[in-house]
C-alpha cells in the first residue's frame, strides 16, 4: 500500500444537534425545525 | 397538537425522493423499524393515497407538525441529519408532536434564561396553551427525544435552559432513541395496543415467567431461581442489585442424569413477517459437553400439537459470565420457541445452564457482537487519541470489517467515544468488488435493558459509497484495503490489511455512555451489522395510479395526453394533464375537505369557503334588512313629526 488514506469523520468532529444544523443552513424555522403552513403562519 | 384532523392513519405512506443520501435512506428504514418495534405506527411506500410524506434532502432537518392534509407533505433529512434519533424526531413532529419544552406547563420544570438566547430566536421558546397542545397525561419528560438541549439557541457560553431539578440538566436534549414517555404519549395519541414487530420479552421477574411452560416428554425441568450452585450468583436483568428480585431460569445439568433433557417453551406466538430474531443472555456453568439447543414448535392443521423443528445449537464452552446470543428464525406459522438443555456428559457437579432477558421480535438480528470488558476502566484509562479495535468480522455480504473505538475520544474530542468502521482484506481474499459498493455498516452501543422495547441503544451508520474519493487524493476511499490500507498484525500473529476508517469523533459522550444500561456488569456490548443497501440507489417507483388511464364519471375514456397536446397546458398544484375529447385539460387534486379547481387548478376551494360564503350572504341579507328598517323608521318618524306640527298650529285668526 502507498501512503496512508486518512480516516473520514462524517461529523467533521462537531456534535451538531438538529437546530445547529438548520441554523448553519440559515433556515430560521419555527422552533428550529418546524415548518408552518399558510394558516399556521397567518395565525402565528 | 390537539385535533383529529392532524392525525395520520397508523400506516403512513412515504416516498423517498431521489436526492436523499443513500446512507440517509438506510437510516430512515432503520428508524421505521424502531417505530414498528416500539409503537403501532407503520410505514409503507406511497401507493397513491391522498396524503403521504415525501422525504427529501433539504437544507437541514425539518418537518411540519401533524398531518397537514396537503397531499405531498415534505419532511427534510438533509446533510448530517442521517442519525436515527434525528429522523425519529422529525417523524414525531409529522405525527403531531411539538418540542417537549413547549408544553403549557413547561415553566413548572425548567427555567428559560431569556437573556442568554440569541437575538431574534426568543420565539423558539414559546409555549402552546393547553387548548392547542396536550401532554396526554404524561409528566414532563426530561429524557424526551423532543426536548431542546440545554444550550439551544444560546448567544454565548451559558445554557439557555436550566432544569429546576439539577440532576436533569444534562439529560435534556438526548438524541439517542425514544424515551419511555415519548412512546407512552405516542401510544395514547394513536391508541396503540402493541408494536407490530414485537413478539415477546421475558426477564423472569414474575412467577408466571411470561407464560413460558415446561415442555412435555423431558426428564428434567428448568427452575426459576435467583442464584444457582456453580453460577451464576445473580440474574442478568438486575445483576442482583435488588433483594427479593433478580430471577432467571436454570437447568442444573450437574445434578441431572446423563441424557436427561429439560425443555422450556415460550407461549404461543403468531408471526406476521416470516422472520424473527431471538435474543437472550445465557450463562453456561454446565459440563463442557452439555448442550443447549434452540427449536421451534410449529402448529398447523397437520400438526395440531405442534411439530418440533431444530434451529441451532448454542456453542461455546462454559464461561463465568452472562453472554448475549442471537438466533435468527424463519417461522411463518403459529409457534413456540423451545430451549432444550441436555446433559451429555456424566458425573455430578455444581452448575448448569441459565437463561435471562429473552426477547423475540420480527426484526433481523445484528450480525456480530463485540464485548468490551471493564468498559468504565477502559474509558477512564485510555489516553485520548488511542484506539482499540474489534476483531475482524466477515459479513454475509462477503466483506470483512472492523470497528475502531477511541474510548477517550479522538484528538479534539475529549470526553467522547469516537467510533469508526474500517474494511479489512487478507492477502489472497477474492470475490469482492472494489471499491466496495453500497454496504451500510452500523455500530450500535447496546442499552442492555432487559426489555427490547425500552432500550435506548446508540447507533451510527456509514455507507460505502464506491464513488467516494479519499481526502486530497484521487484514490477511492472504499477501495481494496490492500491498496489503500495499512498492514496489521493480528493478536494471533496473522497479517491483514485495514482500510481507512469512516465514522464520527462524537459517537457518544462519556456522560451518556455511563447512563442507563450501556455498561452492565462492567462490560459494554457493541452490535455490528453490514447490510447491502444497493437497492436504495434505485428510484422509488411512483404509484401506478398516476401513470395508468383514468376513466371519469361521464363514461368517456380519457387517456394520458400525448406529449404535444399537454405541452401547451400547465396544471398547477399537482394537477395532471389529460386529453378529454381531443382537448388537453387539467385534472385537479382533491382532498377530504378541500379541492383545487379552475382551468389549470389554480384556485382552491374548501368546505370552509362554502361555510364562509353562506355566512357572508346571510349577514348581507341581515344588513340589508337592518338598512330598510332604519330607513322606514326614519321616514315614519319624519311623517309623524310633520303631522304633529300641523296639529299644533295656534289658531289665532282662523276665523278671520
Amino acid at each position: 500500500p502507498t501512503t496512508n488514506v486518512l480516516d473520514y469523520d462524517v461529523d467533521s468532529g462537531r456534535d451538531l444537534d438538529i437546530f445547529d444544523i438548520n441554523e448553519e443552513a440559515g433556515l430560521n424555522l419555527v422552533e428550529g425545525d418546524i415548518v408552518l403552513d399558510e394558516r399556521q403562519t397567518r395565525n402565528s | 397538537i390537539i385535533g383529529d384532523e392532524y392525525r395520520w392513519p397508523k400506516t403512513i405512506p412515504y416516498y423517498m425522493e431521489d436526492d436523499l443520501e443513500i446512507n440517509a435512506k438506510g437510516v430512515i428504514l432503520k428508524a421505521f423499524e424502531q417505530y414498528r418495534l416500539k409503537t403501532c405506527i407503520d410505514f409503507k411506500p406511497w401507493s397513491g393515497e391522498a396524503n403521504y410524506i415525501s422525504i427529501f434532502k433539504g437544507g437541514g432537518c425539518f418537518s411540519s407538525v401533524g398531518n397537514r392534509r396537503v397531499g405531498k407533505q415534505s419532511l427534510s433529512i438533509g446533510s448530517n441529519c442521517d442519525r436515527i434519533a434525528t429522523i425519529e424526531h422529525e417523524f414525531l413532529h409529522a405525527l403531531g408532536f411539538w418540542h417537549e419544552q413547549s408544553r403549557a406547563d413547561r415553566d413548572d420544570y425548567v427555567n428559560i434564561m431569556w437573556d442568554r438566547i440569541s437575538e431574534g430566536k426568543e420565539h423558539n421558546f414559546n409555549t402552546y396553551n393547553d387548548n392547542t397542545s396536550s401532554s396526554l397525561g404524561v409528566p414532563y419528560d426530561y429524557g424526551s427525544m423532543m426536548h431542546y438541549s440545554k444550550n439551544a439557541f444560546r448567544n454565548g457560553t451559558e445554557p439557555t435552559i436550566v432544569t429546576k431539578i439539577p440532576a436533569f440538566s444534562d439529560v435534556i436534549g438526548q438524541r439517542m432513541e425514544f424515551s419511555d414517555s415519548d412512546l407512552l404519549k405516542l401510544h395514547r395519541l394513536y391508541n396503540c395496543t402493541q408494536g407490530s414487530t414485537f413478539l415477546d420479552s421475558c426477564d423472569f421477574e414474575r412467577e408466571n415467567i411470561c407464560g413460558m411452560i415446561q415442555g412435555q416428554g423431558d426428564k428434567a425441568d428448568w427452575v426459576r431461581v435467583a442464584k444457582a450452585d456453580g453460577g451464576p450468583n445473580t440474574d442478568y436483568s438486575n445483576m442482583g442489585k435488588c433483594t427479593g428480585s433478580g430471577y432467571f431460569m436454570h437447568f442444573s445439568t450437574g445434578t441431572a442424569n446423563t441424557g436427561d433433557t429439560a425443555l422450556l417453551e415460550s407461549r404461543l406466538l403468531y408471526p406476521k413477517r416470516g422472520y424473527q430474531c431471538l435474543q437472550f443472555f445465557y450463562y453456561n456453568s454446565a459440563g463442557p459437553s452439555d448442550s443447549l439447543k434452540i427449536h421451534v414448535r410449529e402448529y398447523d392443521n397437520a400438526n395440531p400439537n405442534g411439530k418440533l423443528r431444530f434451529i441451532k445449537t448454542i456453542d461455546g464452552s462454559p464461561q463465568d459470565l452472562w453472554q448475549l446470543h442471537h438466533v435468527s428464525l424463519d417461522v411463518k406459522k403459529k409457534f413456540r420457541v423451545v430451549f432444550q438443555g441436555t446433559k451429555e456428559g456424566s458425573g455430578t457437579f455444581a452448575g448448569g445452564q441459565s437463561l435471562d432477558d429473552i426477547n423475540l421480535s420480527e426484526t433481523t438480528c445484528p450480525e456480530f457482537i463485540w464485548r468490551v470488558k471493564n468498559f468504565s476502566h477502559v474509558m477512564e484509562n485510555t489516553p485520548t487519541n488511542t484506539s482499540i479495535f474489534s476483531p475482524p468480522f466477515t459479513s454475509k455480504e462477503g466483506y470483512t470489517f472492523q470497528m475502531e473505538l477511541y474510548p477517550s475520544g479522538k484528538a479534539g474530542s475529549p470526553g467522547e467515544l469516537s467510533a469508526y468502521a474500517h474494511l479489512v482484506a487478507r492477502e489472497g481474499d477474492t470475490g469482492q468488488i472494489w471499491p466496495c459498493p453500497w454496504k451500510q455498516i452500523t455500530m450500535m452501543l447496546m442499552d442492555q435493558h432487559p426489555h427490547i422495547q425500552k432500550r435506548m441503544s446508540n447507533q451510527r451508520s456509514v455507507t460505502t459509497d464506491p464513488n467516494m474519493k479519499a481526502t486530497d487524493s484521487d484514490r477511492f476511499f472504499w477501495d481494496d484495503p490492500r491498496k489503500v490500507g495499512v498492514e496489521v498484525t493480528h493478536t494471533d500473529g496473522s497479517k491483514y490489511f485495514r482500510g481507512p476508517g469512516s465514522g464520527t469523533a462524537v459517537y457518544l459522550t462519556h456522560l451518556r455512555a455511563k447512563s442507563r444500561d450501556f455498561i452492565k456488569g462492567g462490560d459494554a456490548i457493541f452490535l455490528l451489522t453490514m447490510e447491502d443497501v444497493s437497492h436504495l440507489t434505485v428510484t422509488q417507483p411512483l404509484p401506478s395510479t398516476t401513470q395508468q388511464p383514468v376513466t371519469t364519471a361521464v363514461t368517456t375514456t380519457v387517456t394520458t395526453a400525448p406529449i404535444n397536446l399537454c405541452l401547451s397546458v400547465q396544471c398547477l398544484n399537482n394537477g395532471v394533464c389529460m386529453v378529454d375529447e381531443g382537448k388537453a385539460a387539467c385534472r385537479c387534486v382533491v382532498g377530504d375537505d378541500w379541492w383545487y379547481y379552475g382551468d389549470s387548478c389554480q384556485y382552491k376551494g374548501s368546505i370552509m369557503d362554502k361555510t364562509t360564503l353562506a355566512l357572508a350572504s346571510s349577514l348581507s341579507v341581515l344588513g340589508v334588512m337592518l338598512l330598510v328598517t332604519a330607513v322606514s323608521v326614519i321616514c315614519l318618524k319624519k311623517k309623524y313629526k310633520k303631522h304633529a306640527n300641523n296639529s299644533s298650529v295656534v289658531m289665532e285668526n282662523i276665523s278671520a
